[in-house]
């Protein structure tokens, strides 16, 4: 039959809403499923084969590998809000490296939170990588800066440097970043070499306010998407991209050193139907 | 901000006396915009809107109130009728020491909670032990211990012990020995949809017959609020939620989700990262801040 089952309409939004892709694209994408249904045959899989093209296409050149550089070694600032992931994040990308005979450092920039340092040095022993820190309370540029030099002494293949989760609506916090930033730019031109956000999946629309904010201040190379072994879906990630164009790298999928795959828009399509 | 949409599209009912079937309509839209975009869960947007389209519906428009302002009060009013009282706090009483146990979602905010709640109550004279029972995150246990020296406040915690239910079975005998009559119990965040992780929660529970469980969710919260939610009170009935981070700029349309799913009070919101960072849930004021 031509033209869009009522049902099948309701269906799909549902999905997709659920899916926290939001209302705008949503809508968006029920209205060019509409007008392509007035001129086809439709037949629920088709309609559903149809939308994963949508969506598909929204996410092209939304992949991305961390960036390759001159001379080591390349820095990789991580940061985000508050729980998203990025202690653990920066554990699993740099086993993942380990893994491959690349040599790690890891600075323990989070200088504010309750055994911030401890939790990055347990993984730091796990992992067989030298961690970077002072004590409670340091200047986490401070770190940062002592962590690069110490990098450029060892000729280490890449720095992850952590940060505190900060939400983006605190001027200081979001200042405070911007010079850890700075120091590193000083000290080597190129660095960070990659800024990456860490996003959790079980966050709705304020994702999207996150990237926004943290992009207009610090400026974001890549996005690292958490969580994704639980239920929630992330499609926030879906809008986001459409604006900001920020690709996605990695998926986090548990709490594991080895619970770390690269983005892949194909799988991450499948799994808003699974 | 959406009073103001609706003092448009009820400019045109201008005169009318009644709110009716069509001149609402499009308020109604206009309200399941607001609510999605808060992040309230779809279903939970469809059973709201329909209430307050039950409600709305043959209402009188008082004389010196506009209907949009008519048609918001009642929008308003059913939304801080579900989002649950004022001031509703912790139930303790009862013989001692009163259980708390936090449970919620990896990075929710439980530890950092574990602490607010333990300095709250210090601030009403309890006597409280906090127990460090995340046995798996790295560094956990270091996490509470330091919470509870920047606090005063004593934590029960055994680096050797790998079970959740040894360390709180011995922190529970500790606690009566040194007349604790509070105990908080700091739990290891998991996914609702882990159903191992989700059975060794309410094994636990089982084993220290909590006065309070308390879900610790993340105000930013998506859609998935609702199934983290059912999940977390069909294996464990929950007595309250605290929801965190709600010095952030979202919404929190999860909290109508949460609530509209659990039943459970809303009983703290965390307002910041300080152990101080801790205040009395406000229906209305939540119920301002999710409507934009
Ligand atoms: N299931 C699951 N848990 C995760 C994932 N990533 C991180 N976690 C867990 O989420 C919790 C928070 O992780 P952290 O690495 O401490 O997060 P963070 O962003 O560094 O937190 P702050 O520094 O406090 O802002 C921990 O319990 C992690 O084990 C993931 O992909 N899946
Ligand atoms: N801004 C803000 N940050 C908060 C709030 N509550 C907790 N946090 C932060 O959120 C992050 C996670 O807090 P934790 O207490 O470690 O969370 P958790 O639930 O114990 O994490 P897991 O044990 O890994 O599941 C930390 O950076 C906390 O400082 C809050 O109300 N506001
Ligand atoms: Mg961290
Ligand atoms: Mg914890």
């Amino acid at each position: 039959a031509h033209g869009l089952d009522g049902g099948l309409r309701d269906e799909i939004e549902e999905l997709l809403i659920t899916a926290d892709i939001g209302v705008v694209l949503t809508a968006r994408i029920l209205d060019d499923l509409s007008a392509w249904a007035a001129k086809n045959n439709v037949n629920p899989a088709e309609g559903t084969l149809r939308i994963k093209e949508s969506l598909l296409s929204i996410l092209e050149e939304s992949e991305g590998a961390i960036s390759a550089v001159d001379a080591p070694p390349a820095v990789v600032l991580v940061l985000g809000v508050n729980g998203t992931g990025k202690t653990t994040t920066i554990a699993k990308i740099a086993h993942d490296l380990t893994e491959h005979g690349k040599s790690v450092i890891l600075a323990a920039g989070d200088t504010f939170r309750d055994a911030a340092v401890e939790q990055l040095t347990v993984w730091g022993d796990r992992l067989g990588v030298e961690v970077v820190s002072q004590k409670q309370g340091a200047d986490p540029a401070a770190v940062a800066f002592d962590a690069l030099v110490r990098a450029q002494t060892r000729g280490i293949d890449y720095l992850f440097v952590d940060t505190a989760g900060r939400l983006h609506t605190k001027y200081n916090l979001m200042e405070e970043l911007k010079k850890i930033k700075r120091v590193l730019g000083d000290r080597m031109p190129a660095a960070p070499h990659e800024t990456l956000l860490v996003l959790d999946a079980g966050i709705g629309q304020n994702n999207i306010a996150q990237a926004k904010k943290f992009h207009e201040e610090v400026g974001i190379t890549g996005i690292v998407l958490t969580k994704l072994d639980g239920s929630a879906k992330g499609g926030a990630i879906f809008p986001l991209f459409a604006d900001l164009r920020i690709p996605i790298k990695y998926i986090g999928v548990g709490e594991g050193a080895d619970d770390l795959m690269p983005f892949d828009r194909h799988q991450f399509v499948e799994a808003l139907f699974s | 901000a959406i009073s103001d949409k609706f003092n448009t599209i009820f400019s045109k009912v201008r005169g009318r006396a009644r709110l009716s079937e069509e001149n609402i309509s499009e308020a109604l839209r206009e309200i399941r915009l607001a609510l999605l975009e808060a992040d309230v869960n779809f279903k939970v947007v469809k059973s709201f809107t329909a209430s307050v389209r039950d409600k709305a519906l043959g209402t009188e428009v008082t004389p010196r109130v506009t209907p949009g302002q008519q048609f918001i009060k009642i929008v308003h009013d059913e939304l801080v009728g579900l989002l649950g009282i004022e001031g509703e706090g912790l139930s303790l009483s009862g013989p001692s020491p009163a259980v708390i146990m936090l449970v919620g979602l990896v990075g929710s905010g439980k530890t950092t909670t574990a602490g607010k709640l333990a300095l709250h109550l210090s601030k009403k004279s309890r006597n409280t032990l906090m127990v460090a029972a995340d046995t798996m995150r790295p560094a956990a246990r270091n996490q509470l211990v330091s919470i509870g020296q920047r606090i005063g406040i004593e934590v029960f915690s055994n680096d050797r012990e790998q079970s959740p239910n040894r360390i709180c079975a011995d922190a529970l005998s500790y606690a009566s020995k040194k007349g604790v009559d509070t105990v908080i119990i700091d739990t290891a965040g998991r996914l609702a949809v882990d159903e191992q992780l989700m059975g060794e929660l309410a094994a636990l529970k089982r084993a220290i017959a909590p006065r309070e469980v308390l879900l610790v969710a993340d105000s930013m919260s998506g859609q998935d609020a609702v199934t983290v939610a059912a999940k977390f009170h069909e294996a464990l009935g929950l007595t309250g939620v605290i929801l965190t981070k709600l010095d952030g700029d979202t919404r929190g349309g999860a909290a109508l989700s949460i609530k509209a799913v659990s039943g459970a009070p809303i009983k703290f919101a965390g307002v910041g990262e300080k152990l101080e960072d801790l205040m009395p849930f406000e229906p209305g004021r939540m119920a301002t801040r999710i409507l934009g």
